[in-house]
Parts: C-alpha cells; sequence; structure tokens
C-alpha cells in the first residue's frame, strides 16, 4: 500500500459518496446516466467476487462492501425511489456496444483461462468503459450540475492515482499489472476532456458545466 | 501467460 493507491482508494470512495449524498439529499437523479451507474455495480459485482474466497486486509474486504453497497444503493435510488426524476430519454447510450467487446476481450485477452479471472478481466475492461453513459449524457444535455462535475472529477482522478500507484510499485517491487495498466491509462484518458473543462470552467465559479 | 497478480488492489 503507498501513498497513491491510498489516496486514489480515497478519491473513489468520495466520490461514490457525492454521487449517492447528491441523489439522496436533492431526491432526484436529474443529469445522472443510471446505466453508468448499473455498469459500475457490475464491475464491482464481478471483480469482488473474490470477497468469498480470498481474505487479502480488513481494509481491502471493508472496502470492496462499501463500495458494493454504495453502488447498488445507488442504482436503487435512481432505478427505484426517485425513477421518476430519471431522464432516460437523455441517457441513451447503447451499452451493448460496451459490454460485447468488454465480454469478448475478456475472453481472448486474460491472465487464466479460469471463471473467477475472466470476470476480473472483465471487470477491469468494464470500468475503463463504463463512465461513457454518462459522458455522453452530458454532452447531449449540454450542461452537468457542479456537483456532477466533482463525482467526475474525484472519479477521474482515483485511475489517474492508480497509475501512479503502478509506476511506483514497478519501481519499488518489479509489480506490473499489464491489463490493469492498459485500461487504467484508456480509463483516464477518456476523462482528459472533461478535466480540461472543469479546471477551466467549474472552478471559475460557473454554477454548472456548460459544454461547448 | 503472465503471472496473475495477487489482486490485492481494488
Amino acid at each position: 500500500m503507498n501513498i497513491f493507491r491510498l489516496s486514489g482508494d480515497v478519491c473513489h470512495l468520495i466520490a461514490i459518496i457525492i454521487l449517492f449524498l447528491k441523489i439522496w439529499r436533492s431526491k432526484s437523479c436529474a443529469g445522472i446516466s443510471g446505466k453508468s451507474q448499473v455498469l459500475f455495480a457490475l464491475v464491482f459485482t464481478t471483480r469482488y467476487l473474490d470477497l468469498f474466497t480470498s481474505y487479502i486486509s480488513a481494509y481491502n474486504t471493508v472496502m470492496k462492501v462499501v463500495y458494493l453497497l454504495l453502488a447498488y444503493s445507488t442504482v436503487g435510488l435512481i432505478f427505484f425511489r426517485f425513477r421518476n426524476s430519471y431522464d432516460s430519454e437523455s441517457d441513451s447510450f447503447r451499452v451493448e456496444f460496451l459490454l460485447v467487446p468488454v465480454a469478448g476481450l475478456s475472453f481472448l485477452e486474460n491472465y487464466a483461462f479460469t471463471p473467477l479471472e475472466i470476470l476480473w478481466t472483465f471487470s477491469i475492461y468494464l470500468e475503463s468503459v463504463a463512465i461513457l453513459p454518462q459522458l455522453f449524457m452530458i454532452t447531449k444535455t449540454g450542461e452537468a450540475e457542479s456537483i456532477t462535475a466533482h463525482y467526475l472529477l474525484f472519479l477521474g482522478l482515483y485511475r489517474a492515482l492508480y497509475l501512479a500507484n503502478w509506476l511506483w510499485r514497478f519501481h519499488t517491487e518489479g509489480f506490473y499489472d499489464q491489463i490493469a495498466v492498459v485500461s487504467g491509462v484508456v480509463q483516464t484518458i477518456f476523462y482528459c476532456d472533461f478535466f480540461y473543462l472543469y479546471f477551466t470552467r467549474v472552478l471559475r465559479g460557473s454554477g454548472k458545466m456548460s459544454l461547448p | 501467460d503472465l503471472r496473475i497478480n495477487p489482486k490485492d488492489e481494488l
């Protein structure tokens, strides 16, 4: 565990909590892509099956359970409790265009052809594209509340910090997880455009982040 | 195949 990994996990947790509280307190999920949240719940489900097979540390177990609980709770808020505020019109990204290639690739490119390993690989590939429906929805509606922008900032920072963590681990212990690193780079690249907008518009204090 | 990483990360 190094500072990059820990701060990455903290950013991830902050992002998930920001989103959950935003929906819970505003009693609305307007501007939020339910599809992305379902994909994230799927990412955690397929990645954390090892909760039942291997114990790494209390921190590892607790964080996995917290991520799963918050992810499913958020999906529950969007599709059940506050479903009348869910803007399915704007949340029109075809997730099958993500799921099919990701599933196919996880069968082709993995570390071992075992169910747990393929599901883990699937979750890594899926996570790199899971935010696309949300980013697509923002470009479609042309704007995002600043709280949603903060959510995306922390979510983007989390994997960027993991990249630093992998650099550090490669440098100090020769650890190198090719699948996770390549996917992490792709994932972070998708946020670059958003980061630019965030630091040029949201921080200027304009309440909403309106896209060009 | 590459060493199966310890999956000690989230």
